[in-house]
């Protein structure tokens, strides 16, 4: 469908929005590598969607495990969107992982050109 | 700013592009417009022109609303989600999920926040899309219009910087002048 105005948005119920197909990420905030919850293979294949998880190093169904691969991947998510790269699904990563997006990958063949792909030019002082 | 693998770009014989829209839509004028008004941002700092045809015969660029699984091995997910993908050069495809709520704004608004955050803002998914369809990758510059996510309701349709860099590094700028790089100070928010 397509508004012409703002004043012509109809309330949110009557929208296709109702709930992104990402807002249930949100239960998986605090999750940090060793734990297990029900979601973070979805959540793998959303990494896995944008390159984050390069198709090659999993097996065809992703587990719930909270494992090395999926700490790589948030790693490199936080970088890329300039968060604190702490490897966990804290509050400010999970917000930007469920806003909508262009589905274009953010890595091809596992490289990067964003933030995590830059090498970071340091000079001495 | 960043590139596709190999820094794929449109051939130097192709500076003038011609676009389409997938006949099924029956896009109204106005719909068609907004996106006339996108591929003017890109020409305005670049040597390329865009025209659009009424006919898919020959042209570089199709565009179209999809819904769902749409044969391109990329299945659109609902409303929200993910909102659009397009293809680099020289393919010139372009796709739009058909189950979003999209949102036509007045052209004058250049940056805005909204409180109804389950519309989509029509031109800045269109300015982004274009940017991948001549060779831009995404960029970490949250400003930028080739960051990956925006929030609903949101309206980021300038160039910024880092955009203008990036796409005339692989075109050069317009031999007529470019167009500035405002900042939204200067363009105006419309919060």
């Amino acid at each position: 469908k397509f508004y012409h105005n703002v004043s012509s948005i109809p309330p949110l119920q009557f929208l296709n929005a109702t709930r992104s197909a990402w807002e249930t990420f949100e239960k998986l905030a605090g999750c940090h590598v060793g734990d297990k919850a029900d979601g973070l293979s979805k959540l793998k294949q959303y990494f896995r969607r944008f390159g984050y998880i390069s198709a090659a190093s999993v097996v065809d169904n992703f587990t719930d495990d909270f494992d090395d691969v999926l700490r790589s991947a948030v790693n490199t998510y936080q970088r890329n969107f300039n968060l604190k790269v702490t490897g966990k699904l804290d509050a400010s990563t999970l917000r930007q992982i469920v806003k909508p997006r262009c589905g274009n990958p953010d890595m091809i063949d596992g490289t990067s050109e964003m933030n995590a792909g830059k090498k970071l030019r340091t000079t001495e002082r | 700013y960043s590139f596709f693998p190999g820094k794929p770009r449109w051939p130097k014989r192709k500076r003038d592009l011609r676009y389409a829209f997938a006949p099924q839509n029956n896009l109204t004028d106005d719909v068609k417009e907004v996106f006339a008004r996108a591929f003017a941002r890109w020409a305005n700092v670049t040597p390329l022109n865009f025209t659009r045809s009424e006919s898919l015969i020959g042209v570089d660029i199709v565009i179209g609303f999809f819904v769902g699984d749409h044969g391109d091995g990329e299945p659109f997910d609902g409303a929200m989600g993910t909102l659009a993908h397009a293809s680099s050069p020289p393919t010139g495809m372009f796709h739009l999920d058909g189950d979003e709520d999209w949102l036509i704004s007045d052209g004058e608004i250049s940056r805005r926040i909204l409180p109804v955050t389950s519309v989509v803002d029509l031109e800045s998914v269109a300015v982004h899309e274009i940017g991948h369809l001549l060779g831009l990758g995404h960029s970490s510059v949250e400003d930028a219009i080739m960051f990956p996510a925006i929030s609903g309701g949101d309206r980021k349709v300038e160039l910024a910087k880092d955009d203008i860099e990036g796409i005339q590094h692989l075109y050069g700028g317009n031999p007529n002048g470019d167009g500035k790089t405002n900042s939204g100070a200067e363009s105006g928010v419309d919060w």
